[in-house]
């Protein structure tokens, strides 16, 4: 049975877009089905797995208005059993024009039921509001994954995006868990990312899986070639713990 | 004759709060009358400001929807001449609820009038997105201050950004200017720094401040003492890099 995972946090510059595509692309290495859905209207999901802009003519925009049905939107990768539903600029209008909908908090939803059981996992890049787009996403997934940046700002948010899961939970989407959060752009050299990563673990227990993604600048650079680090550069750090975090969500998945 | 600044850049965690706060800080240093508008419901200017959760009881939610006016919303920092008006949680919401008001993208304009004389400057802390909220500070502002990460990612949005800019100065503000672009959390170790800094040189020319703000972890240790780095250390890169920035700034607004 198919499931649906969405990477949010409306902090920007975490690494939501960086966690998607990446652990995507490490659950097709071991044969999983993937769609990527880039809810975004800055693309960078979209331009970091090289989707080129003449493909992105049919995005996550029509597909959630209901101009296109979500199979004229995907995109085949070069990546072997990793699709993308690419998106565009007309999203940043999309919140307004969804309010008008009658059914505005279940488009994704049930746009993406038509092709939902054609893949093992759908994972959503959400953008970094919680605005109608995210809560689209919290209607549709059954597991939110959480990327929280190492640093003070980036926890500051994290209670009412908790709050914000469990509001959905209980009205909307009762199947909504949180799947984990992954501590990123971890430094060792600075105090700080001890500070922050020991009260993370300390207040979500369990929760916050044991790898941890460092900072490391393969990562920042593999964008600019249009692939995930994980094939710009597979021994680096940041590769590495993406593998690892791609078994360790596995490894939960299977014991639902 | 006052001035109203946006800071804004919808592509997350480029520097926008860290920019506003420690920009403003250094403006009040050489006794300009500053307001920072808090507009991100994640409220990071007022933290990394020291504003209590207590003192954010009336916030620029309210003073948007009408329930307050910006007077009764304003909050006195530990900087002297540096006022805040705050944000809060309910803003995330607020997108949703703009959309039914008539004036909708002049509401922070309208509310600001009523104390815009009372200042030198006010600066806006955008969200990360293109919404309303981030419009109605491109309609109140009579320039706008971009925060550039260097990083390929950010460098992606900059252009939908600047259309952005351009049909608001067509549409609803003829006033309104690009003040600057600021590249920020410049690393000299990684050479994508460079190439991104060098691409943004050659493609805005003069736009770009010849101040660079370089990644520096003081700067993101401040807000967890709730202070910015221009109080928490002075004599750092990060802070001497602000204050170097305040002065081009300065001089930009003195030249009009
Ligand atoms: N582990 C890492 N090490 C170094 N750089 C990283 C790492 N993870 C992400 N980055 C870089 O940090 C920036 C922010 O990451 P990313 O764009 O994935 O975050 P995001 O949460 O999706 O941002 P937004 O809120 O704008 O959607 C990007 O330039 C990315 O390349
Ligand atoms: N020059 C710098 N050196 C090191 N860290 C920095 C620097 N500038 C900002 N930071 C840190 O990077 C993170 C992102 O910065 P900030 O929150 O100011 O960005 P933002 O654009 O306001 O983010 P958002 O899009 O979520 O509003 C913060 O944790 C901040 O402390
Ligand atoms: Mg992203
Ligand atoms: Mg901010």
């Amino acid at each position: 049975k198919s499931r649906c995972i969405a990477v949010a946090n409306q902090k920007g510059g975490v690494g939501k877009t960086t966690t998607a595509i990446n652990l995507a692309t490490a659950m097709a290495a071991v044969r999983k089905k993937i769609l990527i859905l880039d809810l975004d209207p800055q693309g960078n999901a979209s331009t970091g797995l090289g989707v080129r802009h003449d493909q992105r003519a049919i995005n996550s925009y029509h597909v959630l208005i209901g101009e296109n049905s979500i199979s004229e939107a995907i995109v085949e990768t070069s990546i072997p059993g990793l699709h993308v539903v690419p998106s565009g600029v007309d999203l940043s209008g999309a919140e307004i024009e969804l309010v008008e909908f009658e059914d505005r908090l279940f488009r994704l939803k049930t746009a993406l039921a038509e092709r939902i059981d054609d893949y093992d996992y759908v994972l959503i890049d959400c953008p970094p509001a919680l605005g109608l787009l995210t809560v689209n996403a919290l209607t549709a997934a059954n597991a939110v994954l959480v990327p929280l940046q190492c640093e003070f700002f980036a926890l500051e948010g994290i209670s009412h995006l908790v709050r914000t899961i469990e509001r959905i939970k209980k009205s909307y989407n009762p199947d909504l868990e949180i799947q984990g959060i992954v501590l990123t752009m971890f430094d060792s050299r600075n105090n700080l990312s001890d500070a922050v990563a020991s009260d993370v673990r300390q207040y979500f227990g369990d929760i916050v899986y044991e790898t941890v993604i460092p900072r490391n600048v393969r990562v920042s650079e593999a964008p600019s070639h249009g692939k995930p680090v994980l094939l710009y550069d597979t021994r680096c750090a940041g590769s590495q713990a993406y593998i690892h975090l791609a078994s360790e969500v596995l490894k939960r998945e299977s014991r639902l």
